[in-house]
């Protein structure tokens, strides 16, 4: 789900 | 993951290791700004609230634990440590870091992606990464000194934010919704402010003389 990618990067 | 965010993630493990490498090694964190780990201490603080709720990989969950963990324990090591500490130049290390915090908070309460503590306490971080090398700079340019392992740490953090640059481009045109304005404004800021130490940077190890900042 888009939520859980959005902060996917350090 | 691409290419650009892998290199960017190794040269951010690399400048914290050299970090740590340096001051656990001789002891001494001369010509380090204790303002400056306290500050990304406080990025890594608030960007990864998310640890342990919002699982994204492996990796990921690592590469925080590293990076709090690395970052908590240079701030212990140039406050605590009985020997480390008496190499703390606090009179050179005068930026007054704390007046940074607020106009970042207040900034992160206005100009965010959704307005909920995790993703303004995340924007926060954004922003505040973004101007934590300052007390760094600053105190290089006033104690002109900058031995190797120092310039090595600030070329890699600088490196670090340059890859995620170019990993932004690639998922822009390889993803299609990705878009994240805060993010890239406030990354393309952060490595502007290394632009002038790289140019000094790439000048000394062109002519092969030792790094000097210009007064």
């Amino acid at each position: 789900p888009k939520g859980s990618r959005s902060h996917d990067e350090l | 993951m691409n290419i650009f965010r892998l290199a960017g993630d190794m040269t951010h493990l690399a400048s914290v290791l050299v970090l740590l490498l340096k001051i656990h090694t001789i002891k001494s964190c001369a010509g380090i700004s204790l303002k400056t780990q306290e500050l990304f201490a406080i990025v890594f603080l608030t960007r990864y609230l998310d640890l342990f709720t919002n699982f994204i990989s492996i990796y990921n969950t690592i590469m925080k634990l590293i990076f709090l963990g690395s970052s908590f324990s240079i701030v212990w090591y140039i406050r605590r440590h009985r020997v480390v500490r008496r190499s703390y130049d606090k009179d050179q290390d005068t930026f007054r870091h704390f007046f940074l915090m607020w106009p970042c908070l207040i900034l992160a309460i206005f100009i965010n992606e959704k307005f909920t503590l995790k993703e303004v306490m995340w924007t926060f971080s954004i922003y505040l990464e973004a101007i934590a090398i300052l007390p760094q700079l600053v105190m290089l340019q006033r104690t002109r000194n900058i031995d190797n392992l120092t310039g090595q740490y600030i070329f890699l953090l600088g490196a670090y934010r340059a890859f995620y640059i170019l990993n932004w481009i690639y998922r822009y045109f390889t993803e299609e919704h990705y878009v994240h304005w805060i993010t890239w404004v406030a990354g393309v800021i952060q490595t502007l402010l290394y632009g002038d130490f790289f140019y000094y940077y790439f000048q000394s190890w062109k002519n092969n003389v030792k790094l000097e900042l210009p007064a």
